[in-house]
This record gives C-alpha cells, structure tokens and sequence, in this order.
C-alpha cells in the first residue's frame, strides 16, 4: 500500500462524512446502493462512516459520471482507458468516465467485453479519497488495473492495513462486508479455484 | 451509460477498441528505435508519473524511456526488462484508474512504504 505525498488524511475530528451525487446524473435507487455498499466496505475496516446527502455543494465527497474534458485537467478518454479518477482529501472529489459501459449487479461472466464493474472501481476510488495511492498487490484494491468483466470488491490486508495505518480499526472489529448480491465473476471463480484469494 | 445488468448493454457499445491498443504496434521496440506512436506511450507514461512532463516528447526510444519502463514493470510485478515485451504491453492497455501511480515524483506503490520512501526517484539533468 501507499499514500499520497504528504500523507493527506480526513482531520482527525472528522469521523462522519458525507456524499452527493452530481444534479446532473440523476442515478436510480439500484445505482446509488453500489456507492452505498461500496463505501460500507470501508466503513467495516475503519472508524469512518459515511452518508448520502441531497445537497452535492456541501457534501464532503462530490460524485459524478463525466464524458471527455470536465474541467480539472484530467479528461477522460471513452471506452476503456482511464475509467475514473478520485482525489486525495479533503479534496472529496470522485469522476467517472461516463462513456463506459457501468454494469450495476448481475452475472459478468457473459458480459460483453466493454463492461465495467460499478462496485469495483467506486471501492477503488473511495480507497484514494480516503488518502490511499496505487498500491503493487495485484489482489489489493488499490492495485491501479481492471480486467473488464471483472468483480473484485472485497478488502484485502493490504488495503485494510493501508487505511489502517491512516485511521485505525473499527471501534467494533473489522465488521463483515455488505454481502455481494451478483455470482462470482470469472476472476473471483478462477482465484477461489486456485486459492490464489 | 450505466446498466442494471450485462444483459442490457447495447450490442453497439460494445466497443473494446481504446485509444491504448495503438501500442500493442510497439511490441519489440528496443532503445535507440525510433518508431512512430513511442511520443503517445511517453505521454501515457507521464499521465500515470513515470515520465517528467515535457512540452514534446520524441519518437525515440530514449534511456528516459527505458527507466520509466523499468519503473512501471517494478510497480506491476512484471520482468523488469526495459523493454516492450508481450506481458508489459497487455498490462498497459489494461483499464485502469486514472490517478497516477507515482505523484510528485515519489511515491511509490510497493507494500508498507508510506509516501516519500521511495524508491523511485527521478534523475533529470537541469540545463
């Protein structure tokens, strides 16, 4: 695991934060519960814990899906290629490339080529608003790559000892998981298989 | 384009070509090549903290380049060659984040190394 230079973290007596989502995406119910669990990921392993709000001015975290130059110098580049980007705090700041295709929930494992899994880069990206960079555990979240067709949203050690190492533990024990409502992806099938996870 | 499930992607956005398959075209390229399409990896490079950002970056395949290879190969756990091979290009169309991996050129993405201890510095010559 790393961090950002300078090791930025949420003040100490910030422990709450919140989230809006861009007025100009309106996203379903089923949209905003992956960001829902995705950050409930790291809310079990930390002492954070998060909430939507309406108001996307004050929220702390400011979410969006953008196509092309969105005005921070970073465009994103369509299909594939870079997918999103999330910057280290207070900063709050969470853009998703949105000429990819997002898959919300459902079986990868026949999905066509361009699907990109929702859950796994939101996970991704709330490890790097949170203070954590890139990370060369291939099995880590925060590892910089995704293979399309691919779930990979569970924790592991070397994320959890990351924000750890930025937050502490879950006052309660590192709680388990929101429960992953799709099959495995093929990833997930062929790593169990060969115990790899 | 966000959808419930892979069933409800349209067959027409099911494009796969990325502005970084142009560099599977690289495969083989060795220092001192000079091969159209090197200045687009250096860009890439530089967007994700391997390459000092430069006002134009040449289609030479310079020994800044070798090193910035060399360093993106480390980070990924591939062999660290210097050179285009098969793994390193594959790995480098991958879909990926777009923060980059080195910032401020010194972070690193090896375990348990907090920002700063890096092993990954830049040497560049002020003229």
């Amino acid at each position: 695991y790393s961090f950002f230079p300078g090791r930025p973290t949420w003040p100490s007596h910030r422990r709450h934060l919140t989230y809006a989502f861009a007025p100009e995406n309106p996203l379903s119910d089923e949209v905003k519960g992956v960001f829902a669990r995705a950050f409930a990921r790291w809310a079990a392993v930390t002492p954070l814990t998060f909430s939507p709000v309406e108001s996307f001015r004050t929220a702390d975290i400011r979410i969006g899906f953008y196509a092309g130059d969105h005005g921070d110098g970073e465009p994103f580049d369509g299909v594939l290629g870079t997918l999103a980007h999330a910057f280290s705090p207070p900063s709050g700041h969470f853009h998703l490339d949105g000429d990819e295709s997002w898959v919300v929930s459902g079986d990868l494992r026949s999905a066509p080529m361009a699907a990109i899994d929702l859950e796994s880069v939101a996970v991704h990206e709330i490890g790097h608003l949170l203070g954590l960079g890139h990370s060369s555990v291939e099995e880590s979240i925060m590892f910089p790559t995704i293979t399309s067709r691919t779930r990979k949203v569970d924790l592991a050690a070397d994320d959890i000892n990351g924000i750890q190492e930025l937050y502490g533990g879950n006052p309660d024990g590192n709680l388990t998981p929101p429960s992953t409502p799709s099959p495995p992806s093929v990833q997930e099938r062929d790593m169990s298989r060969n115990g790899a996870a | 384009h966000i959808f419930p499930n892979v069933s409800s992607i349209p067959s027409w956005l099911n494009k796969t070509n990325c502005a970084w398959n142009q560099f599977q075209k690289l495969k083989g390229c060795r220092p001192g090549d000079r091969l159209n399409g090197l200045s687009n990896l250096k860009t890439y490079l530089k967007q994700f903290g391997y390459i000092p950002p430069s006002p134009n970056f040449t289609d030479l395949f310079d020994p800044l380049l070798q090193s910035a290879l060399q360093t993106y190969q480390t980070n990924f756990n591939l062999n660290v060659t210097g050179l285009l091979d098969d793994q390193t290009l594959a790995q480098i169309q991958l879909p990926r984040c777009g923060i980059p991996d080195i910032i401020n050129n010194s972070s690193s993405m090896n375990s348990g190394k907090p920002t700063g201890h890096s092993a990954t510095h830049f040497h560049s010559v002020s003229h």
